[in-house]
């Protein structure tokens, strides 16, 4: 169960740079 | 005398019980050594389930924790590698000057993730890397193809005896009469000869000859 929480939480902190990430390159691209 | 007497008895009724006494010693000496025995061997048992029980237990959440460690590892490196992305898009001014699959291709590698998109994260997630199946599939491909093309090289040999089964092909037939000399040219060498009832009974002439050692 640990491992389990831990692995989700580590991909939402990743999903959310990826997010941020993506943001930034539709504004350079507009 | 009565007293006398009744000593006497006694002493002779002690001495004939003396025996018996012995021997109901003697065996209850042994079977206290018997259950000794097998008390010590009983709590041998229990340690040694014991250690056994705890050692996996040990073993299992070692492994555990390994997993959760290098799992952290793979997931931090690709945080920090989206950090390092960000950072430089913020440092240029907002431009982007890099191609974001690319730079995260290797980091999604070692999360087993084949990454078409940034944003694809969890359609992407069920593409595993295979390369070592594709390639392996090629090698096998490749080699059925040469088996193949062996088959089909040496098919004209068939083709060299005409109908009544005589050798034709002058080629063929030179190849036959080197064949056939180089065959002639090997010979058995008699220096030793070996003379035996049955053959191959090579222990009955180890026997005779003196000069043989056993172990041959």
């Amino acid at each position: 169960l640990e491992h389990e929480e831990r692995e989700s939480q580590l991909k939402k902190e990743v999903e959310i740079l990826e997010h941020q990430l993506n943001e930034l390159i539709v504004q350079d691209k507009t | 005398m009565f007293m006398a007497r009744q000593v006497l008895r006694n002493g002779l009724f002690l001495r004939s019980l003396a025996p018996i006494k012995i021997t109901a010693r003697t065996v209850a000496s042994a079977n206290a050594g018997i259950k000794r025995k097998s008390r010590f061997d009983k709590t041998m048992i229990k340690p040694l389930l014991l250690v056994m029980i705890f050692g996996s237990i040990l073993n299992a959440v070692i492994a555990e924790k390994r997993n959760i460690i290098d799992m952290e590892r793979k997931y931090k490196l690709k945080l920090d590698k989206l950090k390092e992305l960000i950072r430089r898009v913020h440092d240029n001014n907002g431009k982007v000057d890099f191609d974001a699959d690319d730079e995260l291709k290797l980091v999604n590698l070692r999360l087993g993730i084949v990454g078409k998109n940034a944003t694809g994260m969890k359609e992407d997630e069920t593409d595993i890397v295979v390369p070592k199946e594709e390639s392996l599939e090629e090698i096998w491909q490749s080699i059925i193809d040469e088996a193949k093309k062996e088959v089909i090289e040496k098919t004209p040999d068939a083709g060299v005896k005409n109908k009544e089964g005589i050798v034709t092909d002058l080629n063929v037939l030179k190849d036959l009469e080197k064949s056939k000399k180089e065959d002639e040219k090997v010979y058995l060498s008699g220096d030793v000869h070996m003379m035996m009832n049955q053959p191959g009974d090579l222990n009955e002439i180890a026997k005779e000859h003196d000069k043989i050692p056993k172990f041959l």
